[in-house]
């Protein structure tokens, strides 16, 4: 099983919408998808709930707080063929929470081992943040997926957040790499756009992904639908786009 | 004194953008106004910074953990005529930091107590979370302005946040009221953003306020030119709705 955390400390970047949309495109590739929401937004549980909004039972917190069964934890989408470990509210009081645990940066990384078997690729949706919740994210992660916005903030964050992520493979996790850059909401008709790619491109060229996500309002809408681009709007550039992410994503060389 | 506290844990929906731009309107209408950077990326410091880039001394970690005079932390931005509390990577640490501090959320209302007959208006820019900081920013805080984009999650995290003011305001600051709902970015051609302000008119329309925020290419510009939209294009839609907000702002009762 791999597990990839999609994370950026810079706000509405894009990374719950590439959770949402990635695993279901995943699924639809004929990968067994697990999604792990730790946010206290709970967006991505939202973006995917359906009609029905989400389901009773244990949620991420429990997971890290109270230890709980990760299988008990684990709820099935049937329409979007995947499974997910829900948000909460809670999580907005975790640093206290966790703050005297022995080892608290690991608890997801244990959790995850128990369920090795059962799932291909794992998605894990930080907040805008680098606590507690993103470093449990970057311990129990092979890979590190980074959505970033095409606008100036964008480069501003990426040296913080590279410096977290080798602290993390030094200390923490050995196998922890960045799989890539993933320019979103990409609208190329502006000159700010160009110029902050061509930045990127500068900088730190080798990590940039080949995929682009478009801005396209379909991918703005299908959270209200409860359902992944694939079932809102199978026909549109955000379903495309994601579909191509999938597939390179699947590219994966063995030897990184 | 007034001192508002712009807030949303929802991440991107241009907190910081009304931040520096509505401070650089304030100031322009004759207010004296201190602008305080509590994020980690400290994207407010950078967006007002100039060519030179932020200035060295103090900053606000230095200010919350360490209890310098805040008079050492203060910078002049002599080209937007505003003051500034610049923000500090050192920010992402901040919860282990002030863990253990006794009254660990009233430290920047403290702060600001030094600095009360010397500014007309305080404008604190709150990280994409509800942690110790954005706590700190609220009890400080008269006034709480809550930006949002006209898109789906908008309406998801504003329970959650009105909750917390509350709590707040029986605890910890009697004196804190909701100013309002700012709607930003938004763009009128998609009927997206007409279904959220008809949903949010429906759940809480006392609270919107009149100005709303068009999304202006300009406005994401501006930083990385390291001025306020007044600066860099004052005919801009952008401008004209800071300074509309900056105006409604002015006509705070007296009696609230
Ligand atoms: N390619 C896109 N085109 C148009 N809208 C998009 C696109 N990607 C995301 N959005 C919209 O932009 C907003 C921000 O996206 P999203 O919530 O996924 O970001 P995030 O990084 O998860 O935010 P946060 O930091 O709050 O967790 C949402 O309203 C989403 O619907
Ligand atoms: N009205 C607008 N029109 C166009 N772009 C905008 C507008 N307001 C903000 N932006 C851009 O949208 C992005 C998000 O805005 P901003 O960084 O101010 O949000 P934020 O809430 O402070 O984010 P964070 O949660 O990360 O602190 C920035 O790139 C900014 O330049
Ligand atoms: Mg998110
Ligand atoms: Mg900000």
């Amino acid at each position: 099983m791999r597990a990839v955390a999609i994370i950026n400390q810079k706000g509405g970047v894009g990374k719950t919408t590439t959770v949402a949309n990635l695993g279901a495109c995943l699924a639809r590739l004929g990968q067994r998808v697990l999604l792990i929401d730790l946010d206290s937004q709970s967006n991505l549980t939202l973006h995917l709930a359906g009609e029905e909004g989400p389901l009773p039972g244990p949620t991420s917190f429990d997971l890290l707080v109270d230890g709980v069964d990760i299988a008990s934890a684990i709820r099935e989408l049937p329409e979007e063929q995947v499974h997910i470990v829900q948000g909460s509210a809670d999580l907005a009081g975790i640093e206290q929470a966790l703050a005297q645990k022995i080892g608290r940066e690991m608890l997801l990384r244990d959790a995850l081992a128990d369920v090795q078997d059962r799932f291909d690729i794992v998605l894990i949706d930080c907040p805008p943040s680098l606590g507690v919740l993103s470093l449990n994210a970057l311990v129990a992660a092979d890979e590190v997926l980074i959505p970033l916005q095409t606008e100036f903030f964008a480069l501003q964050g990426m040296t913080q957040l590279m410096e977290i992520v080798d602290v993390v493979r030094q200390r923490l996790n050995p196998k922890l790499s960045v799989r890539g850059l993933l320019p979103c909401m990409v609208d190329l008709r502006t000159n700010l756009a160009h110029e902050v790619v061509e930045e990127l491109r500068a900088h730190c060229g080798h990590l940039l992904l080949r995929s682009r996500i478009r801005k396209n309002i379909k991918l703005a809408e299908a959270p209200s639908h409860g359902t992944s681009i694939l079932r809102y709007a199978p026909e549109s550039n955000g379903a495309d786009d994601y579909l191509a992410l999938a597939a390179e994503l699947r590219e994966t060389t063995v030897a990184e």
